[in-house]
């Protein structure tokens, strides 16, 4: 595809 | 009637397993339907360049091809010119908001370590917290990656901008009324009675083989798009069995179990058009040989091609338009998740130093 893919952003990382 | 709160509520293990399992997904299907979506632009670009199916069409030399007239109105029906322009138009608006929210969160950041560092300046070692600048490290650097995406995204938004500077007014013809499209494609005195040959039909054969390909894939992109599966029993049994979750061995047998079949029919279907457009390709040779080449008739069949290429980049300008805006509309919902993280990190840090300073101020 031509844009980045933001699967990897919307994964939700939990802020220690 | 009561439902329980709590019933979804699954250990972090599995919740954070179900994310990466759901991005993995995303990109298997992502890869499938992309890989279809290129061999079908690659087969298009390879009959437009052999003015394919229009010279098969093209008797009388003077009328539009059935094949290019179904483009025209292809193109029109999807909007025209007007609505990719449109959409190109709205790119940078898209690109400045999300600019926005991205620099407005650093600058949150920044100013908030500059009072950070003044204070530490005047009390010394009595401003004994932690430097703001060491705790928004990660947040800076996640900025630093959305800059980089942002990036890409301008440099993504130039390539559609140059495809539809080099294929605009061959589409504006395409939309234009069908007299003023055919008065503008040159003609040429009747083709020589092709039609009885027999490589004419072996190329409509091979033509029609390849648009039921093409309907084909049709097919299994919404298939493969269909396919839903909940790993949280799976990944919550795992971890009951064996006390501890191995997300990548079970969400990669899962998804080969879903769409490995998928893959097979994938690969089957770019073999089979390598086949055919070798075909194709041959027995266009035959066909041109026998077909009479002059200026005319190359001319016309300069443009021709050219049209046909027009419908082409319109679907795949239209297409790409479609991904840019979904994407920007994509990230500015993920940057405004970030710009919350900045601004309560920053409300808590600008707390923290009220109480410090007063503490200060009063010992």
């Amino acid at each position: 595809s031509l844009y980045p893919s933001l699967e990897d952003l919307k994964v939700d990382k939990v802020i220690r | 009637k009561f439902t329980d709160l709590f019933e979804k509520m699954v250990p972090m293990a599995v919740q954070q397993s179900m994310s990466i399992y759901s991005q993995r997904k995303a990109e298997t299907v992502n890869r499938l339907v992309g890989t279809m979506r290129e061999t079908t632009n690659l087969c298009n670009g390879v009959l437009a360049s052999l003015n394919l199916p229009a010279a098969l069409e093209d008797l009388s030399g003077d009328s539009i091809p059935q094949s290019i007239a179904e483009k025209a109105r292809s193109v029109v029906q999807l909007g025209g010119l007007q609505s990719i322009e449109q959409l190109i138009k709205d790119l940078p608006e898209l690109l400045t908001r999300n600019r926005e929210i991205l620099d407005e969160s650093l600058k949150m950041l920044d100013n908030e370590e500059t009072t950070d560092n003044e204070l530490r300046t005047k009390f010394n070692q009595r401003w004994n917290r932690t430097p703001s600048g060491d705790l928004y490290k990660p947040l800076r650097a996640e900025g630093g990656n959305f800059r980089d995406i942002l990036d890409k995204a301008v440099q993504a938004d130039q390539v559609v901008r140059d495809r539809y500077s080099a294929h605009g007014d061959m589409i504006a013809l395409l939309c234009r009324p069908e007299d003023e499209l055919n008065a503008a494609i040159p003609s040429a005195n009747p083709t020589k009675t092709l039609q009885g040959s027999e490589v004419v039909n072996v190329l409509r054969s091979l033509l029609s083989q390849l648009d039921e390909m093409k309907k084909e894939r049709e097919t299994i992109e919404g298939e493969i798009k269909a396919v839903t599966f909940d790993m949280s029993a799976t990944f919550l049994m795992a971890l009951a069995q064996d006390g501890v979750l191995n997300e990548e061995q079970l969400s990669l047998s899962q998804l080969d179990q879903l769409y490995g079949a998928y893959n097979q029919r994938v690969q089957a279907t770019v073999r089979t058009q390598e086949e055919l457009l070798g075909q194709v390709q041959t027995s266009h040779q035959e066909f041109s040989s026998l077909k009479q080449s002059n200026t005319e008739a190359n001319q016309r069949e300069e443009v021709l091609k050219k049209l046909a290429s027009a419908h082409d980049s319109y679907v795949e300008i239209s297409s790409n338009l479609r991904e840019g805006t979904k994407f920007y509309n994509d990230l500015t919902e993920i940057l405004l998740k970030f710009q919350n993280k900045c601004s309560d990190i920053v409300f808590a840090r600008k707390t923290e130093r009220e109480e410090l300073l007063k503490y200060l101020q009063q010992s």
